[in-house]
């Protein structure tokens, strides 16, 4: 379902220049459940964003279901991210001024759902990962890991094709965090793709295979 | 040095009412180093955000060296936290505009201190947590676990007599981790008081005394 060739990502901004990304080349199948491991600042966050098309490779190419990504517009490329993927990011970016359940919805409202059943869906979601008390809260009234945890909801609420998860327990108890990593497996069991980073080897294990970025390469063992 | 006696902190907004603390009394010796555990939601941060002098209890008393902080003016508050106390934060609260080495040396800059003295402060504290390479950039120029050990080099620069840690490793790799927690161990053997709140039970380990949180109460094993 998705393949890179040799692809480079190079931040070059005059003052700046990092090479995050050398000569990535890998696939990954569908329904496949994959972990990247790797030190901090190895290029994990930067490899995600290209597979989440969050952002473009400099050079090289990225396909997904056969499709050279860098031919398809910015507003495919939306539609692609709105409808098929679910991102939690490493940082959240939960919108403050917004509750929990209204946080959660907004893939739903890009989608242009009917606000009852965003509501509905969001409520659900916000329950299933144990947050089903904070509906009304923002983020700012919420602890470290309750934030995580809407993260993560309003990244699965659209039913997404793949997961793409940049640490996505780091700031959960051993326990909530074996829930969290239980719901994602169960759902790569119903068929969806599950593409995981993260510095903890007791998450990385529940996946069928590990990848480890070193320097902005990448290697399978 | 510390020490809290039935503390109460509930959060009341009108629409939204959590008692995030309940009845917490305990004490910490100078020079120890503690751990507190628990659950996500248990009431830890806000426990952090008290002993730090960031938050006042709903109820009970704290002091500091036997200073009921509750009688002190948020000017007094404010020089304790400046000059006794290094904070780091579990969102981090990085200054976006600001680069690596600025934000570090944010603490002397309040203390008064000499421009090119904070300027060489901060570039050691920074080379000391493995940004050498990474002093222009600013926070979004910069991975997760970078700009989580860029907050960790802020909470020391100043020298503080106690250092406070939320979740100092949660975005970072094992290693990375293990030379931040060799740094804190360092710095509590030169004795300093040591507080770290942490998920991770090997990081845990490192402490002399484990304190758990579970719904807003403190038990000592
Ligand atoms: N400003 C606020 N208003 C209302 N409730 C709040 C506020 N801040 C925190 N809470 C609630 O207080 C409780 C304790 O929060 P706290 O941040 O101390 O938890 P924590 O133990 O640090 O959790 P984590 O491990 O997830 O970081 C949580 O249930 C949270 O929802
Ligand atoms: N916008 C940017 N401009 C310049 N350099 C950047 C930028 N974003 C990231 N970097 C650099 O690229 C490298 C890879 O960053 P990335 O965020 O992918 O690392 P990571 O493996 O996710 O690290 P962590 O485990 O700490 O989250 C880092 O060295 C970082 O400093
Ligand atoms: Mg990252
Ligand atoms: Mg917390």
């Amino acid at each position: 379902i998705i393949r890179m060739e040799a692809v480079n990502k190079v931040y070059d901004l005059g003052s700046v220049r990092v090479e995050a990304l050398k000569d990535i080349t890998f696939f990954i199948e569908e329904g496949e459940h994959v972990a990247i491991m790797g030190p901090s600042g190895s290029g994990k966050t930067t490899l995600l964003n290209l597979l989440g098309c969050l952002d473009r490779p400099t050079s090289g190419r990225y396909f997904i279901e056969n499709t050279e990504v860098s031919t398809l517009s910015d507003d495919a490329l939306s539609a692609i991210r709105g409808r098929r993927l679910g991102f939690i990011f490493q940082a959240y970016n939960l919108i403050p001024q917004l509750t929990v359940v209204e946080n959660i919805g907004i893939p739903l409202f890009y989608q242009g759902e009917a606000e009852r059943t965003i509501r509905e869906k969001s409520a659900e979601m916000a329950r299933l990962v144990g947050l089903g008390d904070r509906l009304s809260h923002r983020p700012t009234q919420l602890s470290g890991g309750q934030q995580q945890r809407v993260a993560i909801a309003r990244a699965l609420v659209n039913n997404p094709a793949v997961i793409l998860a940049d640490e996505p327990t780091g700031n959960l108890d051993s326990t909530t965090g074996r829930e969290i990593m239980n719901l994602l497996v169960e759902l790569n069991h119903q068929g969806k793709t599950l593409i995981i980073v993260t510095h903890d080897a007791s998450i990385a294990q529940y996946a069928h295979r590990i990848l480890r970025m070193l320097d902005a390469r990448l290697y399978e063992n």
